[in-house]
C-alpha cells in the first residue's frame, strides 16, 4: 500500500533576504531529519499515529520551532504549550492545552486520546492527568531559549501580540542579516 | 508551531499539532494547536490535516475540518480543498496560515497564503521535497 508523510514548521513572514545562509541550512537539516523519522517508520509497516508523534517530537525538541524547547514566551514570561492528536481510522482524538511541564505535549495529546475517555485537558489538571500517566514533568526553565526571550521583551517594548515567524518577530532573530531592523 | 500528517501502509490517516503559541499572549488565550477540526483533523475517508496561524481566524474557520468535508461531501481533490479554504475562506476572515495535508491515496498539499511556511513532504518511494519559502 502507498504511504506518505507531510510535515511543516510554522508559516509566517518567512523571506530569503531576512534569514542568514546558515539559519536556513539549520532548518532544512532538522526538516529532513523529523521527516525521514516519520518515514523510517512507515516504511516498516508502523502505524501514521507513531510516525506523527516521533516525527513532532524532533521538531519539539529542536529550539528552531515554536513548539516544545523553542517555544514562544507569553506575556507573563512562561512557555504555555498546546498540541493535539487525531486518528483517522477511529476518528479518536486527544489534545492538550496551556501546560507548562511537558517536554513532548504531543505524546500528552496521543496520551489523553489512548488513555482517557477525554478529548482534551488543560493546564494543571492536563499534568496531573501525564504524571498519573508516568510522564516525567520537567522544569518550566527547559524551555528558555535567548532569541524568543528577547523577542517578548522587542516586543513588549511595542505593546502588540505577535504570530511567530512574523517580520516583525524574525527581525530580532539574531540570525538575521539586516542589521538594520531591531 | 509544528505538524505532521501521515498515510501508513494499512491506509490510515493520522494528524499532529504542537505549538509554543503567541508571543506575549495573556489571558491563557490558545490557539488552534490543540482543537479538534481547527488545527488538527483526520478521517481516513477524506483526508490529514494539520493547521499553522493565526489560530483565532482557523479556529472560527474551522480550517481543518473544512478542507475535509470538501472532499467528503462535494468531491474536491486534496489540492482544490486547501486553495478554496487556505486561499479565499480564511483571507476573507482577515486571517492567514497555511496546512499541510495528504489523503488515502498520497496526494497531499502543502497550501499557506504568507510569505513562507516550513514544510518537507516525503513520499513511498522516498523521494523528499523540503521547502521554506513561497
Amino acid at each position: 500500500g502507498s504511504f506518505g508523510i507531510v510535515i511543516h514548521g510554522g508559516a509566517g513572514t518567512i523571506l530569503k533576504k531576512n534569514m542568514s545562509d546558515s539559519l536556513e541550512t539549520a532548518y532544512r537539516e532538522k526538516l529532513t531529519e523529523a521527516i525521514s523519522r516519520g518515514h523510517e517508520i512507515l516504511a516498516a509497516g508502523g502505524s501514521s499515529m507513531d510516525a506523527v508523534t516521533a516525527t513532532i517530537n524532533i521538531m519539539e525538541d529542536s529550539p528552531l520551532f515554536n513548539a516544545g524547547k523553542g517555544a514562544v514566551f507569553t506575556h507573563d514570561q512562561t512557555n504555555e504549550l498546546d498540541a493535539s492528536v487525531m486518528d483517522g481510522a477511529s476518528l479518536n482524538a486527544g489534545a492538550i492545552s496551556g501546560v507548562t511541564r511537558i517536554k513532548n505535549p504531543i505524546d500528552l495529546a496521543r496520551a489523553v486520546m489512548d488513555k482517557s475517555e477525554h478529548v482534551m485537558l488543560s493546564g494543571v489538571g492536563a499534568e496531573q492527568f501525564a504524571e498519573e500517566q508516568g510522564f516525567a514533568l520537567v522544569d518550566p526553565s527547559y524551555f528558555y531559549t535567548k532569541r524568543r526571550f528577547e523577542s517578548l521583551q522587542r516586543i513588549k517594548e511595542r505593546e502588540t501580540t505577535e504570530l511567530d515567524h512574523d517580520d516583525k518577530t524574525a527581525f530580532v532573530d539574531p540570525f538575521i542579516k539586516e542589521s538594520k531592523f531591531g | 508551531t509544528v505538524g505532521c500528517v501521515a498515510l501508513d501502509k494499512s491506509g490510515n490517516l493520522a494528524a499532529g499539532t504542537s505549538t509554543g503559541g503567541m508571543t506575549n499572549k495573556r489571558y491563557n488565550r490558545i490557539g488552534d494547536a490543540p482543537i479538534i477540526g481547527a488545527g488538527t483533523y483526520a478521517n481516513n475517508a477524506s483526508c490529514a490535516v494539520s493547521s499553522t496561524g493565526w489560530g483565532e481566524y482557523f479556529i472560527r474557520a474551522m480550517v481543518a475540518h473544512d478542507i475535509a468535508v470538501l472532499m467528503e461531501y462535494k468531491g474536491m481533490s486534496i489540492q482544490e480543498a486547501a486553495q478554496e479554504v487556505i486561499q479565499k475562506k480564511v483571507p476573507a476572515l482577515g486571517g492567514d496560515g497555511g496546512i499541510v495535508a495528504i489523503d488515502r491515496g498520497g496526494n497531499i498539499a502543502m497550501e499557506f497564503n504568507t510569505a513562507g511556511m516550513y514544510r518537507a513532504h516525503m513520499n513511498k518511494e522516498g523521494s523528499l521535497t523540503v521547502k521554506i519559502y513561497k
